[in-house]
């Protein structure tokens, strides 16, 4: 612990993070802001289905930005930045919407990056049973991270881990992104076992989430698929050339 | 959808690429 301080210190890295983290209500400002404009829509399909997947791009467009910002990856070749991001991007952005919930959602409700909050009452009701089922295992594991009490730092380390969590044999800078993988997973460690003492192991649980969240990712690129086949996603939707790119 | 070479999605050339702006 550093002298004069109030408690332990924050890995370098973790605070790096933090700053790099931008603030939710400029995120939904943006988001909201890019929603107002009428879109070249279906008309044959719903208008929240349509709006729903509008957000979803435009927090997908949101998270690269996010990245492009991030140190090391910054660094890397733009070859190497999109093999990772087209590994990630559905963890990302199930992990974004996982956070939201834990740091802003309220029982009983989904809250979406707009402000929006829908009961889940009314996803049981109107959703398929392929969303109402991705929601509610999304759920289960918000409950499981708020009873963890995942914090802000533990959060932009994971998102940082989650970005950079492929065999390094994929790219072509190797040692740059086997480094900092390295000095993350030191970095979570070292902050969970200085601030949650008590909790024994919360980085090795807080790694057990991340398998859910690609478990998790995994069943919603499945869905997006499923909409895709039925033709009811929207033209040029983000996500679904992002599905349909050849993957590592 | 368009993509751009190799499988790669042409949405992610261009938010990557400093010289392209996104759609």
């Amino acid at each position: 612990p550093e002298p004069f301080s109030g408690g332990p210190s924050v890995p370098e890295l973790i605070l790096q993070l933090l700053q790099l983290e931008p603030e939710e209500d400029q995120v939904r400002a943006r988001i909201v802001g890019c929603l107002q404009e009428p879109a070249k829509g279906r008309p044959d399909q719903p208008a929240p289905f349509s709006l729903l997947c509008r957000m979803a791009d435009q927090t997908f467009i949101s998270i690269v930005d996010w990245a492009r910002r991030c140190m090391v990856f910054k660094e890397l070749e733009v070859a190497d930045q999109m093999t990772l991001l087209q590994n990630c991007w559905s963890e990302l952005l199930v992990f974004d919407h996982i956070y939201r919930q834990v740091q802003y959602g309220k029982e009983g409700s989904i809250l979406l990056v707009t402000g929006q909050e829908v009961e889940l009452s009314v996803v049981a009701s109107q959703a398929g049973s392929l969303l109402h089922s991705l929601v509610l295992r999304a759920q289960e594991l918000v409950l499981q991270l708020h009873a963890l009490q995942l914090d802000r730092q533990e959060f932009v380390c994971l998102k940082f881990l989650i970005l950079l969590s492929l065999d390094v044999k994929f790219l072509n800078n190797h040692s740059l992104v086997k480094d900092a993988q390295e000095k993350a997973n030191a970095a979570l460690l070292d902050y969970t076992l200085c601030h949650y003492p008590h909790c024994g192991d919360k980085f090795q649980q807080l790694l057990l989430c991340l398998v859910e969240v690609r478990a998790l990712s995994v069943q919603a690129k499945e869905y997006l698929y499923h909409k895709h086949l039925g033709n009811e996603m929207p033209r040029n939707n983000l996500l679904i050339e992002m599905l349909q790119a050849k993957q590592t | 959808p368009c993509q751009g070479p190799v499988g790669r999605p042409a949405i992610l050339q261009a938010l990557l690429s400093p010289s392209l702006r996104a759609r």
